[in-house]
């Protein structure tokens, strides 16, 4: 009779405007929408903060989605060595964010070993090497060219040798697309599996956040390919993205964003924080 | 996909020679849609429909097309005209050396696309040396020398000496050495990063390069026009390096660098071999884009 009940088309322009250039996908931000217009009274609708708090309650929700208690971790997972393969495409910030997991779960009194599985790219070895050292950590490390697989292998013999307790893998990075480099990590992955029950306990996807909509088809990828992910790191937070698409990727996949990357330095490693996010994205 | 949705928005259309506003501004939406999805940013968005829009209205199918064939076409046209001239080289200085700085943000590409650069140089059968001015990530001088090693391209190096201080001496050298052109890999920074942009601007005060190129990922986002511009406006880029088009990124920050910054995007990197750079093309972008 008075017509659907909808916000405003201006207040309507503005919110998609803000989501959008947040990288939330299109898709999303009319999904965030239609169910604003549910959720609000009709005289809810035409009142710009509370309509925002409302977008500001579905992303909440959305991003915990993935958030339950069976999200692994070294903390609630008494299985050792305990290992974390960290994957994604080329450049996002892997390798450095490795660096910064030893550091944090160093503090922590747990004892990393790097294994230096990215025998692909030049002077990756080296790169995390001396990540190593910052850190104080032991890497396990073979000669540039070599395979993969056989690091992690060794790697988790020298944990159950006595020399950690953690494994934190880190893998070339490469493009989704590529099957035989895909096949290769599905081929890690079953080896950390050898002589590590249970592994590998952790895949962690690292994302930048300034990738665009791809960063969706990149999680959904390496997720089939590795039969799951078990959590997110957005990495480069501090530059002037806001890594929207993370809105998608959890709504999709349910995947929990464990971590935020905001800096080059080996301590610039933040636990993530739903609200505190969202805050940023809409501001 | 783009084709058949806007078929069905034309549905009722078949045998009517022209387009109403009213047909034009529904397709728009599925188009606006499309470009969003392909990470075109939103304002770039805005004034391409605009500009699609007028042109689209009255006009009439081209023969032997549907209308939702005959508005793709356009908005085609337009894509390709706006992403910009297709075969843009690189400059070459009128006196020796030419120099080419690479700047750009973390991880984009920057240390293999100056190989990449050097290597086509090289063939080219001209004489090019590498500078390893990224003093701060760990071993990257190295990564830069095992890519010159590869190429046989020398490497010039200063280990972690002020990068702007190796730069100017790499092009004394290269004066003295004879090489003709100097490319400059230079450490992955934000553009809203003072000190570091103030390295760069220091380095092209004192190197004067010949060329400035930005090296872009293609699967960038909505950010696309801040760093562009920005990188734009602090520093002046001659053109523009997208990267990673070897994946199945749409690649709208390309349409979207263009529009901001209406530089030239001169190469695109298709792979991580240093033989995988190829000549930009608008038109295969376009499609890309589209979808
Ligand atoms: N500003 C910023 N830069 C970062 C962050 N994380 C990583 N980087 C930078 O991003 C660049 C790439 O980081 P890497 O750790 O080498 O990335 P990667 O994923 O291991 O790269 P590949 O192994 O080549 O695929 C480096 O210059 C890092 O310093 C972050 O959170 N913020
Ligand atoms: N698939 C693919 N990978 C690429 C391409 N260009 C570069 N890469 C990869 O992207 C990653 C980052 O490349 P780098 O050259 O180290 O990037 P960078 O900009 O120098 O990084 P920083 O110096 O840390 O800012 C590496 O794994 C490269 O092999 C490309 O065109 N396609
Ligand atoms: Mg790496
Ligand atoms: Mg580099």
């Amino acid at each position: 009779f008075l017509g659907a009940k909808k916000m405003s088309p201006e207040l309507l322009e503005e919110l998609e405007e803000a989501l959008i250039l947040a990288d939330v996908g299109f898709d999303t931000v009319e999904k965030i929408v239609a169910k604003v217009n549910e959720d609000l009274q009709r005289k809810e609708l035409s009142r710009p903060d509370v309509v925002k708090n409302s977008v500001k309650e579905a992303i909440v929700e959305i991003l915990s989605s993935g958030v339950t208690p069976n999200v692994p971790s070294i903390e609630n997972t008494k299985q050792r060595p305990y290992v974390s393969l960290i994957v994604g495409v080329n450049g996002t910030g892997k390798t450095t964010t490795i660096a910064k997991l030893a550091h944090r779960y160093k503090q922590m009194r747990f004892t990393p070993i790097l294994a230096a599985a990215d025998t692909f790219r030049a002077a990756a070895i080296e790169q995390l090497t001396i990540w190593a050292e910052r850190a104080g950590v032991d890497i396990i490390a073979h000669k540039e060219g070599g395979s993969p697989a056989a690091v992690v292998f060794d790697a988790v013999a020298a944990a159950n040798s006595g020399k950690g307790e953690m494994v934190i893998v880190d893998t070339a990075g490469r493009l989704h697309t590529k099957k035989n480099l895909m096949a290769e990590l599905a081929k890690i992955r079953r080896v950390a599996a050898t002589n590590a029950e249970g592994a590998p306990h952790e895949i962690l996807l690292v994302l930048d956040a300034t990738s665009g909509q791809n960063a969706i088809s990149q999680a959904r990828q390496f997720s089939e390919w590795l039969e799951g992910l078990t959590g997110i790191v957005l990495t480069k937070i501090d530059g002037t993205a806001k890594g929207g698409v993370v809105v998608t990727i959890a709504d999709e996949l349910s995947l929990p964003i464990l971590f935020l990357g905001t800096g080059e330095k080996i301590e610039d490693l933040v636990r993530f924080d739903a609200r505190a996010f969202v805050n940023a994205l809409i501001e | 996909n783009l084709t058949l949705r806007l078929q069905s928005v034309f549905q009722k259309l078949k045998g009517k020679g022209t387009l109403s506003e009213q047909d034009v501004s529904r397709a728009m939406r599925e188009i606006r849609r499309a470009l969003l999805q392909a990470d075109v940013n939103f304002k770039v968005v805005k004034d391409f429909i605009a500009e699609v829009e007028t042109e689209a209205v009255g006009s009439d199918v081209f023969s032997g097309l549907n209308p939702g064939q005959h508005v793709i076409k356009l908005v085609n046209q337009h894509l390709i005209k706006l992403l910009g001239e297709k075969v843009s080289k690189l400059k070459v200085a009128s006196k020796p050396p030419t120099t080419v700085m690479l700047v750009g943000l973390q991880g984009s590409g920057k240390t293999t696309a100056c190989a990449k650069l050097a290597r086509l140089i090289k063939q080219a059968h001209r004489f090019p040396l590498l500078v390893a001015a990224d003093v701060y990530r760990p071993a990257a001088i190295d990564q830069l020398e095992k890519l010159g090693a590869k190429l046989e391209i020398e490497v010039f190096s200063r280990g972690k000496q002020d990068p702007v201080k190796t730069a100017t001496e790499a092009v004394d050298y290269s004066r003295q050495k004879g090489w003709d052109t100097v490319i400059i890999d230079t450490a992955g920074r934000l553009h809203i990063d003072e000190e570091l942009m103030n390295e760069l601007k220091m380095m092209k005060q004192k190197v004067e390069p010949t060329e400035i190129l930005l090296i872009a990922d293609a699967m960038t986002g909505q950010d696309a026009v801040n760093i562009a511009s920005s990188f734009d406006e602090q520093l002046g880029i001659d053109g523009v390096i997208l990267t990673k088009m070897d994946g199945d990124a749409r690649g709208g920050a390309a349409l979207s660098i263009r529009a901001v910054t209406g530089k030239p995007i001169k190469f695109v990197g298709m792979g991580e071999k240093l033989e995988m750079i190829e000549q930009f093309h608008p038109d295969r972008m376009a499609s890309r884009i589209l979808g």
